[in-house]
């Protein structure tokens, strides 16, 4: 049965899409099949693998604006084994509009999914920086879900909001999901302002049970690889980023055996 | 007449609230009287400003879900002189719903400002990273927008939609509206990469002549700055964050003799 995690945080530039792409990737390199899917019309996880000539008819956006829309025709390799990807389109921005009317809208994408999930090892759901419909149809798919939180002030500003409608999903919707992890991203070590955000982070007592040993710091290689549209670990091999997306992606495989 | 100018991206973490935050502390500064308005529901701009006490019943999104709700009452003096805060609330993230359904919801925030703007000669609105409602609102009500862009491979992804709804506000509800500016952000000096999008942003024809002079660079200033809830002209007055803010408020105020 495959782990469909979500990537989500409404908080922006928190490195989502950074974090999906490059977990995947690195689950992938571990042997594990996984699909890619960009929920955010923005496309970046979509421009961030290269594959900038998406039509939207060929995207997730005509998947979910049709009732009987299913994924499978619209999945599509990569030039890495076992890393494929549903792409995104910009004109997804238009689907929440079109999606409020429709019967069962929360569960669209996971009634598009169908059983999809079980050819794969992992599902994960890159989310545009909000709490909207697009993001609850994430949520109600999912299995779990990871939140990446940048380790800066304004980190902590939206988990509230967050957590409750992660609890609302979970009573009314989905009762299987669980929280996978909360990871710390773009920690400057060159500062205390990271060290004192992550303490905070430690001694709040919803998000210290859930917090991920693997940290990813702050480097510039992670940005230059999306710029070439190749995961950092395949960009540069033995960059610190590239290190710390391995590292979490055997964190999030070690927890396979006991969730 | 006040300038009412929305800092706008929907893509996430480009530096709409740092912008909103400086260049307005740096305008009243100069002397100018300024507005700063707080419109995403995570309330950093309001906890930038070192407020973290503000119920939501005294924000705006008690002032945008009430039909007739008007700003004056909720506007609250920051510790600076000429920098004024109407704040926001968590709460505001469930407005879009509510002003969904309403008549005129796309100048609800307009109509609510009334004349207050002419009390101040810059009335700034710091927008949450979406091209829904509430960023409509904010467009609607101004006379300028200025786009931050961050020196980032993603930073064109989604400029295509931003012109495309730029183009139908003025071209269906507020016809005023001008792009002012176009601001390069968190620009890394120790990477090639920044200065290859800045490159792309040059040669973009729709770009180019709004490209204002000032770049910001990364300076981790910035971010203690906001976790000390002070603007970085007042946090570290001599680093080159704030030179860059201070340059820009002269850049933005230039601008007032000839549009
Ligand atoms: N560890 C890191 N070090 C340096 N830069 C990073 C790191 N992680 C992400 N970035 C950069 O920070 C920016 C934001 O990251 P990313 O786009 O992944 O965030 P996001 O949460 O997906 O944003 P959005 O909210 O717009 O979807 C990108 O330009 C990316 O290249
Ligand atoms: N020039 C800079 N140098 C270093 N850090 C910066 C700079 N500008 C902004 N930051 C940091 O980057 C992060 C994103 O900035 P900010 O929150 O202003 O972006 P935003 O576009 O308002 O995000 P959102 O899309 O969530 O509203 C913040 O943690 C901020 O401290
Ligand atoms: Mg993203
Ligand atoms: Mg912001």
């Amino acid at each position: 049965m495959a782990r469909i995690i979500s990537i989500l945080n409404q908080k922006g530039g928190v490195g989502k899409t950074t974090t999906a792409l490059n977990l995947g990737a690195a689950l992938a390199e571990l042997g594990r099949k996984v699909l890619l899917i960009d929920l955010d019309p923005q496309a970046n996880l979509t421009h961030g693998l290269g594959m900038s000539d998406i039509s939207s008819k060929g995207s997730i956006y005509d998947v979910l604006v049709n009732q009987h829309g299913v994924v499978a025709p619209y999945i599509r390799l990569t030039r890495w084994p076992r890393l494929d990807l549903l792409p995104s389109h910009i004109d997804l921005s238009g689907a929440e509009i079109e999606m409020v009317s429709m019967y069962g809208r929360e569960t669209r994408l996971s009634r598009a999914l169908g059983d999809v999930p079980q050819k794969y090892d992992y599902v994960l759901i890159d989310c545009l920086p909000s709490l909207s419909l697009l993001t609850i149809n994430a949520m109600t798919a999912s299995t779990e879900m990871i939140v990446p939180m940048q380790a800066h002030p304004f980190a902590l500003d939206g988990i509230d909001k967050l957590l409750e409608v992660y609890s609302l999903v979970k009573e009314q919707i989905n009762p299987d999901i669980i929280l996978a992890g909360v990871l710390i991203t773009m920690f400057d070590t060159r500062t205390n302002i990271s060290r004192e955000v992550q303490e905070r982070l430690q001694s709040d007592g919803r998000l210290a049970p859930h917090l991920l040993k693997t940290v990813v710091r702050q480097n510039i290689k992670i940005a230059e690889s999306q710029g070439a549209g190749v995961p950092v670990i395949h960009f540069d091999p033995a960059c610190h980023g590239a290190e710390a997306y391995r590292e979490l992606a055997r964190e999030i495989a070690a927890q396979e055996t006991s969730p």
